[in-house]
């Protein structure tokens, strides 16, 4: 049996937002620990990674390890049929082919379950190896997701380069070019505000528009945003969800031919 | 010119 519900559906609303675009299914792994995700989307350039921790759910139960092939199109539609702050109840038999969402108003005066077919998926898990990263940038969230939309009108990739003093994102194409530079702050009132850099090298890297813009549909999940560089090694774009665990987005450079 | 690599490049199947 497993069962994991959340006081408000919201999240996971927010979360099927932040890996829809990328991926068309995906297999949720759950175990007693939480619930991981690991999946590339259909190209291969990038890879979404999500972890739920157990102890962020306000019930959580799996008595048995079990993978939950789910078209996420589908998981849309059913999350779309709940209230933003109903709770949602996620439950499957063990070797079952459905999974219900359950979702309760919170007067308890609305009660509607949705079963959905689950997938065999055979899906590839990859390896991720520990990196010890020359750049480590922290900013806010909706920046970063306004200078990858802003960029995005120059060219199909965005240079990051980023020093000490701090990080440059960078396009150009048809029309001309743009830069935008962000400096370190200094004032460390406003944490959710602050851009904040550890560098051990400095590091300059080009990556595809296309997929930045996709990761910053995770941006409403969390005001801080972190993006972790070395040379030649995927860029990690990672947001917090909030008291469940993170995603994490990994994105291959563009290089040299 | 660039181009773009693949996420495989980087990590290997489990």
């Amino acid at each position: 049996m497993f069962e994991a519900r959340l006081d408000s559906s919201v999240t996971l609303k927010k979360v099927l937002e932040a890996i829809k675009d990328l991926l068309n299914d995906a297999s949720f792994d759950c175990s007693d620990t939480g619930i991981q995700l690991q999946a590339m989307d259909n190209s291969h350039v990038s890879l979404v990674s999500l972890t739920l921790k157990s102890d962020g759910f306000d019930k959580y139960r799996c008595d048995r390890n079990i993978t939950m092939g789910m078209n996420l199109a589908s998981m849309v539609k059913i999350l779309k049929c709940a209230n933003n702050d109903d709770t949602v109840t996620i439950k499957a038999q063990d070797d079952a082919d459905t999974v219900t969402f359950m979702f309760e108003s919170k007067k308890q005066d609305k009660i509607s379950d949705y079963a959905m077919k689950l997938m065999n998926l055979d899906q590839e898990h990859l390896g991720i190896p520990d990196t010890d990263f020359s750049c480590v940038i922290r900013m806010p969230s909706i920046e970063f997701a306004r200078i990858c939309r802003d960029l995005a009108q120059f060219g199909e990739s965005i240079g990051i380069a980023c020093t000490k003093e701090g990080v440059k994102f960078s396009a150009s194409g048809d029309i001309g070019s743009a830069n935008v530079k962000i400096a370190q702050t200094s004032n460390f009132e406003k944490e959710e505000e602050s851009v904040t850099i550890e560098m051990q090298e400095p590091v300059a890297l080009t990556f595809a528009c296309q997929y930045l813009n996709s990761f910053t549909k995770a941006t409403p999940l969390s005001p801080q945003v972190q993006l972790s560089m070395s040379d030649n090694v995927p860029l990690v774009v990672e947001y917090t969800v909030p008291e469940l665990g993170h995603i994490r987005y990994y994105l291959a450079p563009k290089i040299e031919e | 010119n660039k181009s773009q690599s693949s996420i495989k490049d980087f990590f290997h199947t489990k």
